[in-house]
């Protein structure tokens, strides 16, 4: 359902090109949940803009669904929103907005009824420990708090793909294994597709299919590790 | 070196007051490595941010050396700079300065002389392999190299006492690793003491005492774990 040829991204500081995403090639099915691990600085954060549409200026080609992705920034916009869920590395809250409605914006950008929303919101708020926190703001919220209503709304409008940077780095085991399960559960049920960038061993233990970066290439296969 | 003798923080929000750290007494010796341990919500960056100061509004005592804290703020501030060091759970490091003077800071508010500054700078950025990226400012780095920055400018001068609020969370394994030796290294030469809050079983097995948190409450000794 994803599919990258010869992908490669600079970024420009300066005078310097530092080449962080080297002629990347890969293809990924429906339904996988691929674990993307590599040392800090390989590149994962970068790839996983690249997979969810926020970063459009790369060389190479990405295949979304079989169509090569033109890079319409408007075309993308959509896509992103009905098709793509994202958790953010730094979560990326809006802080104005209570940890309802938070969650509740993917689901108001696809038009739900607003009895349906309420209903959805607060089963998943529930799914992650934090139905009791729905009307809180992010900066009454603990790291591992903040981090869970960053998961809970990548995956409320169950979209299509699900690209999470380290969904579970500040959350303890209870909470990491909640986590997993809703995953787990909602990869099951819709057929969804999860790309997650992960340092964690009890996050990439469930992943069907690991992903190892190092300086921006992808190792081969055989020697993929997470830890 | 520090003690609690019954502290409690409450957070009013409106109507509502969570009682975030309920009547906690402890005492942490000299040379210790603390991990500070407990699931999401349960209290550990509260508890961080009074034992470094930072946070000098709550209930009961807390004795720094023997001394009871009086919270007079201008006191508490000239402490921090001296001797405290603080790896905060979201880095907050300084956007507009590069990597070299975000870690150059507490040095040059300790009036370090300049040839000396940029020796221990350096030295301690090759420390956590961030050296190549000195002039980098944080936005242009990872999420594991903005960690790293933030272990490197808790560390860089020698404080008694250093306060990590999850500082392995965005590393994989080896930079982890990097970062655990460095605190050792630093406990072992400079007797300093750490309190450590962590998820992170690769940072919790090196401490040599856990405390483990729930509900704002420390949990009997024989049960602490970390995990
Ligand atoms: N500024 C604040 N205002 C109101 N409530 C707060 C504030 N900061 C934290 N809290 C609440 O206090 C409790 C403890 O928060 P704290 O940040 O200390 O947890 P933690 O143990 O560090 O969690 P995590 O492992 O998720 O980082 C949480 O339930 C949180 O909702
Ligand atoms: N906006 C930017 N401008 C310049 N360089 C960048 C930028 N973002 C990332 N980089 C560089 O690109 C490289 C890859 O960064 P990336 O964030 O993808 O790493 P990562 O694998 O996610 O690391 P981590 O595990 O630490 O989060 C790093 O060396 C980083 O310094
Ligand atoms: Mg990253
Ligand atoms: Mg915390």
């Amino acid at each position: 359902m994803l599919q990258f040829k010869q992908v490669s991204k600079y970024y420009q500081t300066g005078q310097i090109q530092q080449q962080a995403l080297k002629h990347i090639s890969e293809q990924i099915q429906t339904g996988e949940m691929i674990g993307l691990c590599g040392p800090s600085g390989s590149g994962k954060s970068t790839l996983l803009n690249i997979c969810g549409l926020l970063d459009l200026s790369y060389q190479g080609e990405l295949y979304f669904d079989g169509h090569k992705l033109d890079n319409d920034p408007q075309h993308c916009m959509i896509l992103r929103r009905q098709q793509l869920g994202f958790v953010f590395q730094r979560f990326n809250l809006v802080p104005v907005m209570s940890a309802f409605e938070n969650v509740e914006y993917p689901l108001m950008l696809n038009q739900v009824a607003i009895r349906e929303r309420k209903q959805r919101v607060m089963q998943i708020l529930d799914a992650v420990g934090m139905a009791e926190f729905a009307h809180s703001k992010p900066d009454r919220l603990s790291g591992g708090q903040q981090q869970r209503i960053a998961v809970a709304r990548a995956l409320v409008h169950k979209p299509r793909l699900v690209i999470a940077d380290e969904p579970t780095a500040s959350l303890d085991s209870h909470t990491a294994h909640q986590v997993v399960e809703l995953m787990k559960d909602i990869g099951k049920s819709h057929q969804t597709t999860f790309v997650i960038a992960t340092h964690d061993s009890r996050m990439s233990e469930h992943c069907s299919r690991l992903i190892q970066l190092q300086d921006g290439q992808i190792l081969a296969k055989e020697t993929a590790t997470c830890v």
